[in-house]
């Protein structure tokens, strides 16, 4: 049975997109068998692995609503496997509005899959039904921050989230982990917030920091990892050891 | 009657709070006077105030239901005005979801103001009901776009959602206008990007580019805008052209 990572912070752009796309590509170099599923209607992951996402017969949606298997949806990239997502994954939410148990949509479809170690799940800059719906199915949750002004603002929001999800939707979730991302020491703001947040949030904190590295901004561009567009980068060098430490027993 | 100029991009992270901050800061200092609104349940924009937003009991829900005048509610700091927001204003989805004209109830609020000649609209990271409002009552749009992978992605999808805004809520929309934000000229991928950016918008792109400035991310911090943290910063000079360029006629 695999372990299920949601990929989650309500905040726009501190990396859950890229952490998704080279946790995945990190832990396939490794060794693990993984799924990466695009939880986003703006498929930004989806576009990552070069892949049309508005033209999509089959995404993740036509798996939710029954009209395609996930086996037949699922996409093979480089060795990991990709259940990709486009627009449609907007009508979701209305469509399921009264449904009994619409907080367990993306679990149902996980239920039964087979021949995967992890399940990395992209989420979208909300915390709203999809974000719900990941935070419900997954075993562990991954927060990407920035060390930047609001970024504990945005933690405590996402963290009581999360604690109403566990009391009532999801008994078994653990303790969420946080990926320091974007790091510059040279950045005085950065170092400063980075302080409060090891003060706060001590063990939770990944030891391994993702620091700014422009090869990671542009590997997406060429349809690849981190790994595979920049192998002796700090981005590479960086994903590789966050990797290391999430398969690491704790 | 006030210009009513909507931030908008459903990409996270682009710097929108940012803008909306900054340019109601630099307009203020050109002499206009500036109302500007946060239109984020996140309420990243009335945080950057140091307004504790969770704290508030008047906020642009109360005055969309009807709770508390927009006088009443208006939040004065530093020669501009502030219409601030918090976590309520996810309420207004569902609570107007039947209602009709629910595209109209931001314009609705906005409709009696006085003494005011700019609006500023801080909107959040999605394409779905507060951004409609958004666009249904401005006359013209601001898209803070960072040159990376998937900015032109993310930007298709936004100009088919004004074309739609354009032809049956919002007749009068302007073309929207690019804000090319933090910009860094020794990256190859913003120069690529950026070029790809004016070969297909032009002039919808203003001359002034705002550069990428660690100025600009400590500001916040200390609830100021750029100009009042640091006057002589690289952020300061390329806000403030922009600025010069927002009330030079077209
Ligand atoms: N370590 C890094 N170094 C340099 N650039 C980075 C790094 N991590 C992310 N980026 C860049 O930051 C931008 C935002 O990242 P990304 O899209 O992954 O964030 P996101 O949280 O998924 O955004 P959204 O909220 O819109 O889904 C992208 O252009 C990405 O390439
Ligand atoms: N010109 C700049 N130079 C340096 N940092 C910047 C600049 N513009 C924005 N930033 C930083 O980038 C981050 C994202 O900016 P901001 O919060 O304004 O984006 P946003 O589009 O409003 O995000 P969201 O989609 O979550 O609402 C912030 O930490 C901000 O301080
Ligand atoms: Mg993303
Ligand atoms: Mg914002």
């Amino acid at each position: 049975k695999p372990q299920i990572i949601a990929i989650c912070n309500q905040k726009g752009g501190v990396g859950k997109t890229t952490c998704a796309l080279n946790i995945a590509a990190g832990l396939t170099i490794l060794g693990k068998k993984v799924l990466v599923v695009d939880f986003d209607p703006q498929a930004h992951l989806t576009y990552s692995f070069n892949i049309g996402a508005h033209d999509l017969k089959k995404t993740i949606y036509s798996v939710i609503k029954g009209e395609a298997s996930l086996q037949e949806t699922l996409i093979e990239h480089n060795g990991l496997k990709l259940l990709p997502a486009n627009l449609d994954l907007t009508l979701v939410e209305t469509e399921f509005a009264t449904a009994p148990k619409r907080e367990y949509i993306l679990k149902n479809i996980l239920t039964n899959i087979a021949d995967v170690q992890y399940v990395i799940i992209d989420c979208p800059p909300a915390s709203g039904f999809l974000t719900i719906n990941a935070l419900t199915c997954c075993h562990e949750i991954y927060i990407p921050l920035q060390m930047e002004f609001l970024a504990l603002k945005g933690m405590s929001r996402l963290l009581s989230l999360i604690g109403e999800v566990k009391k009532s939707l999801n008994k078994e979730l653990l303790v969420p982990r946080i990926i320091a991302n974007r790091f510059d020491s040279r950045k005085k703001l950065n170092n400063a917030i980075m302080e409060k947040v090891l003060e706060r949030f001590g063990r939770q904190v990944f030891n391994t920091i993702v620091r700014e590295n422009i090869a990671v901004a542009e590997a997406p561009s060429f349809a690849q990892s981190i790994f595979e567009y920049a192998p002796k980068s700090h981005g590479a060098e960086d994903y590789l050891n966050l990797c290391k430490e999430i398969i690491k027993p704790q």
